[in-house]
C-alpha cells in the first residue's frame, strides 16, 4: 500500500506517524512546487499527514485541498 | 486498510480507538482546515472516529457531514 | 474488513457483540450528529449493532434507516 | 464474510445456527424497526435465518420480503 | 461460500448433504413465507437441496422455481 | 467452488464422480421439477454430470438443456 | 478451476489426460445429447480433450465446434 | 493456468516443451476438425506450441491464425 | 504467467533469457508463419525477447511490430 | 509494486528513500528527456521521491507536473 | 511482476538495475527496430531504465516517448 502526493506549491510537508502504541511524528518531508512523492505504510509509518496546498492519490480516489 | 481524511474546517479530530477487550481512545490527531491524514488500522487501532466537518474516503465510497 | 457509520443525529450508537459460544454486548459507542466511525470486525467484535438515525457503508452497499 | 439487515418493521429476529454436525439455535438478536445489524459468519455460526420484515444485504445481492 | 434463500411461500425446506465418502441427509431447516436463511458450506455440508418456492442468491446469480 | 442445477424437469440427476486415478459414480442425485441443488468440488467429487432437463450455473455461466 | 461441456449431439466423449512425464488418456466419458458435465482439472487430469458436437465454457469464453 | 485450443482443421497439433534447463518436445497432441482441448501449463510443460488452423483461447484473448 | 507469441511470418524466433546474476539466451524457438507459442516465466526464464513479425499477446495488452 | 516516470526534460531525478526508522536518500537516478524508469518498492526502498518534469504511472493513477 | 518494451527504432536498451542497498546496471539489452523484450523483476532487478524510442507497457498503463 502507498500513496502518491503532488505538491501543488512549495513547503508541502509529508509528515509519518509511528505504528504502535505511540504516535509520534518520526519523519517529515518538505516537498517543493510539483515535487512529487510515493510513500508506503511500513513497520515504522501507520499513518501519513499532509499539510499545505497538494493532491494526494490514494487507492479510495484523489484528493485535493486547494479548493478549500 | 486505510481510511483518508480531509479536513474541512479547523479543529477536526481523528481518534484511534484500542484493538481487544477494551475500547478506549489511545491517540486523538488534531487537523487544521485542509490537512490529509492517511491512517492504517493496525494492531493498536481497530476502530477510528472523526469529529468535525471532513470528507472521509474509504473502501465503501466517500462520505462527508458537511450537508448536515 | 470494516463499516462505515455517519450519525444523521444525536444519540447514535454503535454496539459491538461478542465473538464465541456467548453473544454479549462488549462496547457501545456513543456518536452525536455528523461524527463518523469507522469500526474493524476483530478478535473480540462478530456482530455490531447499530441504533438511531444513521447511515451505514458496507461492502454489500450503503444503507440508511431515516426513511422509515 | 459478513451479512447487513436493516429491520423494516419491529420485532425482527435474526438467529444463529451453529456450525458443526449438529444445526441449533444458539443466538437470537431481536432488533427493533430502523435497527441495523452487521454480523459475520464465525467459528460458531455457519447459517443465519431472519424472521420478520427486513432488508438484507450481501455479497450476492439484497433481498428484502416485505413484497411478499 | 455462502447461498441466500428466501422463502416465497410456507413449508420451504434447506437440506444439508454430508461432505465425504457417503452423502446423507444431515440436517433440514423450515422455512415460512418471507422466512430468509444464508447458509454457508462447511466442514460437515457440502451440496444444499432446495424444496418448495424460493429464490435463491449465489455467486453464480440468482434463481428462482415459481416460475415452472 | 460449486455450481448450481435448477431442475426444469422431474426425473434430473446429478451424478458425483470420484477424485482420483479411477472415474466412477460415488453418488447420484434425484430432483423433482422446480428443486434446486448447489453442489460443491470436494475430496471425493472432481467431476459433476447432470442428466435431465436443467439449468446449470457455473462460474463460466449459465447453460441449459432444454433447448436441444 | 473447471470446464463446463453441453454435449450438443450424441456420443460426445470428454478425455482425461494423465499429469506427469507421460500424456496418456485415463477417462473417457460419454455424454448423450443434452447432457453436461463438470470437470475439473486434478492430480491426475492436466488436459481434457473433447470429441463431438459439444459448447464448452472455460474461464477464457464459450467455444462450440458445430459451426465446423 | 490453462489455454484452449480449438482444431479448425484435421492434423492440428499441440506440443508441450519441457520446464527447466533444457527445452524439448515431451508430447505431441493430434487434434481431427473441431476437436477441442484444454491444456494446463504444469510441473513438466512450461510452454506450448500449436501447429495447424486453430483458434486459441488464453487469459490475454483469443488468437486465431486461419486469417494469415 | 505466460505471454502468447503469433508468428505473422516465417523465422519469428522467441528467445529465452536466464534467471540469475548473468543474463544468456538460453534457447530459441523457431516458428513459421501462423504457429502460435505460449511461453510461461520460469525458474530459469525471467525475459523473453521477440524477433521478427509477430504479435504479442500479455496482461498489459496486445502488441504487434509489422506496423513498423 | 512499482512506478513508471517518463521523463519530459533532461535532468528528471527519481531518488530512493531509505525503509527503517531512518528516512534518508540512498540513491538518485538521473533521467534525460525521453528516458522511461520502471522502478519497485524493496526491501531498501519505501518511498520514491521525483523531481524535475516528469509523468508518473502509479495503481492509484498518472499524474503529471508539467502543468504547474 | 513484467513490462513489455516494444522498439520503435534501432539501439533501444533496456537496462536492469541492482536489487539491494546499491544500485549499478547489471544488464544492457540492445533491441533493433521492431523486436520486442518482456522483462519481469526479479530477485537481482528491482528496476529498469529504458533509453531510445520505445513503447512500453506496464499494469499502470502504456507509455511511448516517441511524442517528445
Ligand atoms: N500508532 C498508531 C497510529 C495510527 C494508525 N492509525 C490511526 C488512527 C487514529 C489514531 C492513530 C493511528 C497505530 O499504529 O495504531
Ligand atoms: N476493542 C474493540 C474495538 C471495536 C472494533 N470494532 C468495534 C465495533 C463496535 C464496538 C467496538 C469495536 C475491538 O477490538 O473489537
Ligand atoms: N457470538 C456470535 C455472534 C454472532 C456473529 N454472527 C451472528 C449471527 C447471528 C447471531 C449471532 C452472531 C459468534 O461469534 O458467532
Ligand atoms: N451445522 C451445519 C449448519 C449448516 C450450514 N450450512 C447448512 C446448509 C443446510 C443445512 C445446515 C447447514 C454446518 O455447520 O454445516
Ligand atoms: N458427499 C459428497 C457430496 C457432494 C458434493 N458435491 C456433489 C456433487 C454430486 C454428488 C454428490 C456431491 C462430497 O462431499 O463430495
Ligand atoms: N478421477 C478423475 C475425474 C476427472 C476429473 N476431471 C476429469 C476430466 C476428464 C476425465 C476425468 C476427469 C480425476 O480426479 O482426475
Ligand atoms: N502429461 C502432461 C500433459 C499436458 C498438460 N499440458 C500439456 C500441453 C501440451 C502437451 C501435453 C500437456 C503434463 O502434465 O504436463
Ligand atoms: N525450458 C524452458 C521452456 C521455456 C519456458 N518459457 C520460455 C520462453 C522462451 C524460451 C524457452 C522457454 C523453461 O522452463 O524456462
Ligand atoms: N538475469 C536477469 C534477466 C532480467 C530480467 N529482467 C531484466 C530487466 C533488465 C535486464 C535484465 C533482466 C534477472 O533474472 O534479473
Ligand atoms: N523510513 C520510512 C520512509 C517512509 C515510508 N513512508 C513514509 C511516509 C512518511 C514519511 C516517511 C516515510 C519508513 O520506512 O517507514
Ligand atoms: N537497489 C535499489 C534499486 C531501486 C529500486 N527502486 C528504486 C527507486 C529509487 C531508487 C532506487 C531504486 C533497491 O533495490 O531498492
Amino acid at each position: 500500500d502507498y500513496i502518491v502526493v503532488k505538491a501543488l506549491d512549495n513547503g508541502v510537508t509529508i509528515i509519518g506517524l509511528t505504528r504502535g502504541k505511540d504516535t509520534k511524528f518520526h519523519h517529515s518531508e518538505k516537498l517543493d512546487k510539483g515535487e512529487i512523492m510515493v510513500a508506503q505504510f511500513t513497520e515504522h509509518t501507520s499513518a501519513i499527514k499532509i499539510r499545505g496546498k497538494a493532491e494526494v492519490l490514494t487507492k479510495h480516489g484523489a484528493v485535493r485541498n486547494d479548493d478549500l
